[in-house]
């Protein structure tokens, strides 16, 4: 369950980004989320292509989930 | 090595990343 728990975090964060609900992000829409969030342009393009692991310039929920449950588990140990 | 430098950094920013997702959605009821 804290798995299926996790992915339904993954999935509302997903949905902050992705606000026309295409089912991906990009770019754009990682830069949109700059005034919004404490980082700058170039700190949301580094999220991107980090969490892009395929580097097709879209990220998926799968994508986004599996960062989000590598940042969750870096947290557990420091 | 600087691309392990480089992926520490990206930590860094992807936890910052992921805190203020976090605080956004604790922050609005």
């Amino acid at each position: 369950t804290g798995q299926l728990n996790m992915l339904e975090k993954a999935r509302e964060f997903f949905q902050i980004c992705d606000v026309e609900d295409k089912g991906f992000i990009t770019r754009r829409d990682m830069q949109r989320l700059h005034g919004e969030f404490p980082l700058s342009a170039d700190e949301l393009e580094n999220v991107f292509d980090s969490l892009d692991a395929d580097g097709n310039g879209f990220l998926t929920l799968e994508e986004f989930a599996f960062g989000f449950s590598e940042f969750l588990c870096g947290r557990k140990i420091s | 090595d600087p691309n392990m430098k480089g992926a520490a950094a990206n930590e860094g920013v992807l936890a910052n990343f992921f805190n203020s997702l976090l605080s956004k959605k604790t922050g609005t009821p």
